[in-house]
């Protein structure tokens, strides 16, 4: 599969509906300091089930959700949701080997209550985990390094960096 | 299972070769078990040999020489097993001119078998990305999105 | 004693406060006590308000604003308190241009008091620097210093 | 005082004499990756007396001294010297407060015999220690940034931000 649209909502510093297209290829996210980058990264992990907190850079989840400005009150939801494109020659795991596309969101709002959706039906966490299982972009996978986080793996000890490889297996 | 783990690894570790040569010109990158009777438990070793100097621990690498063997093995496993889409967040960071130049060449290689999101402040990074994203805070605390020119 | 950790706390906030204004412009940091009645133990907490942003707790900072807080208040001690050297390795790293340039103006000031030796892979900053010396391994394995020439 | 002049022989990866001159103001070190620039502070930390071999990237102090390449053996010794000028209107510690300028050197054998000598007379460790008190240079101070620590400060816990503060008392 493919990620071809991610939709941000009062995820973070994101107030506003935010759609970006990945048209394939290499897609650079640029911009001054604290402009919003790493939250755009923070967001796909989130939607994909990430459930510690602190590597979401927060104490509670909670924070996750647009916290308000001088100019603007704080928002009572946050929502991202992720849209995935077949590549030729591969299907999605079942139950979706028949879909063209597939898309996973996830909704938290300020009471607690969270929610989990593929294909616009509310799912389980473990769904949604099951659905990204092995493909390398799980929330421990290898697909996603964090900011100032690369040289991690050559300083893990070996055991750890054992867990990389076998993502991959 | 014992089977897949050794499979994986012998495919990863001859990509791990190629692409360390690719990032490091005449240096030589090995991966290694630390415990090959144990397949289930072993840990995975990275011995480096760069150009002219003696083999040594990856500990003792400089900052910038880490990032790149990092991104030697994240690259080596992606061109085995292509993800969804591979997210780095200003990985290049550490690294000088030169270096951002070869990381953003063999980028483009792995972009052919995975989607690749780029977060970079480097010019070098953004000539290589087909498509730019700008986010700004027009209106201070909100993100908004931007199109971007390069020049 | 706790007069003179008094004494350097107050001058160290007054500091703070100026220079983070200059790296932060239109943004306010602030040095607190955690525990005022206990001078000898007390922590130093941070707390900054950005432009337009809500009062946060450091953690929520992005890499790039985290350096720069930091480097505010390192400045803003020296300051207070010149000290022979200030060696800085890289720290500008994580800067975006526009911020690479407001520390380059005040590391120039910085200089005025104490002798700052600053390694770095920024044009920007090597361009506010009176001296450059550069470090090359023409035989592998062995550094050497050479004369660099801006341009 | 003021940093005026940095020697290394021997140390890390400058097997040759090395001298640098600073002349007041900046002075930049630049170069590609891996060619010794953070060895060059790491060069200005040992001379001053840092005991931590971590903190030295190695594992055994005796890797401070140049391992050798493939064209060349190993060295037997590595030297750092360090020579500090007075400032205007500042003396130094007792008792070196009649010096124009002081030297501080260090010297590490393979055997493991180390000597520290301040201008030139052989000392103890507590002496090298005890002449960089309170000026911020100590192995602890505020004055020495390591490659990609700079945002620790920030992230530090308030009962360490105090120590900072502290050695500036
Ligand atoms: N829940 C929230 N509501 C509003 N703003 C938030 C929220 N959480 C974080 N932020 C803001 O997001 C900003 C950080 O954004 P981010 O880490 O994405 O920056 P960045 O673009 O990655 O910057 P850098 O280049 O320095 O890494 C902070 O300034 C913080 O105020
Ligand atoms: N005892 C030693 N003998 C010989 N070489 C050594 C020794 N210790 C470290 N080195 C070499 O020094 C190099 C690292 O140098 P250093 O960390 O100063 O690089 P740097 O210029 O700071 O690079 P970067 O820009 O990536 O941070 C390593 O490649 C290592 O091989
Ligand atoms: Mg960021
Ligand atoms: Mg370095």
């Amino acid at each position: 599969m493919i990620l071809k649209r991610l939709e941000i909502v009062g995820f973070k510093s994101f107030r506003d509906r935010l759609v970006l297209d990945f048209p394939g290829g290499i897609s650079a996210i640029v911009g001054p300091n604290g402009c919003g980058k790493s939250n755009i990264v923070d967001a796909m992990r989130w939607v994909m089930g990430e459930q510690r907190v602190r590597s979401l850079r927060s104490t509670k989840m909670e924070e996750v959700i647009f916290a308000g400005t001088q100019d603007y009150p704080p928002m009572g939801m946050a929502e991202v949701t992720m849209i995935l494109a077949r590549r030729e020659g591969f299907t999605f795991p079942e139950p979706y080997a028949s879909c063209e596309e597939v898309t996973v969101s996830r909704r938290l709002f300020r009471d607690g209550e969270s929610l989990y959706a593929i294909n616009g039906v509310p799912c389980r966490l473990l769904d949604v985990r099951e659905f990204f299982m092995g493909t390398g972009v799980g929330s421990r996978g290898y697909a996603i390094i964090e900011q100032s986080s690369v040289a991690d793996l050559v300083e893990a000890r070996p055991e750890d960096r054992r867990v990389f490889i076998e993502e991959a297996a | 299972s014992r089977e897949r783990f050794a499979e994986t690894y012998q495919a990863v570790s001859r990509s791990f070769r190629h692409v360390f040569a690719r990032l490091f010109p005449g240096g030589k990158g090995e991966l290694l078990l630390t415990d090959e009777e144990n397949l289930l438990e072993t840990g995975v070793d990275m011995e480096i040999r760069l150009p002219g100097k003696r083999l040594q621990n990856v500990g003792l690498l400089s900052g910038g020489e880490k990032s790149l063997a990092a991104l030697a093995l994240i690259m080596a496993i992606v061109f085995y097993k292509p993800t969804p889409f591979l997210v780095l967040d200003e990985v290049d960071a550490a690294l000088d001119d030169g270096n951002v130049g070869l990381f953003a060449d063999l980028l483009k290689e792995v972009a052919a078998v995975s989607q690749v999101i780029v977060v970079t402040h480097n010019k070098r990074t953004m000539e290589a990305a087909g498509h730019l994203y700008g986010v700004t805070m027009e209106s201070k605390g909100v993100s908004k999105i931007v199109a971007v020119d390069l020049n």
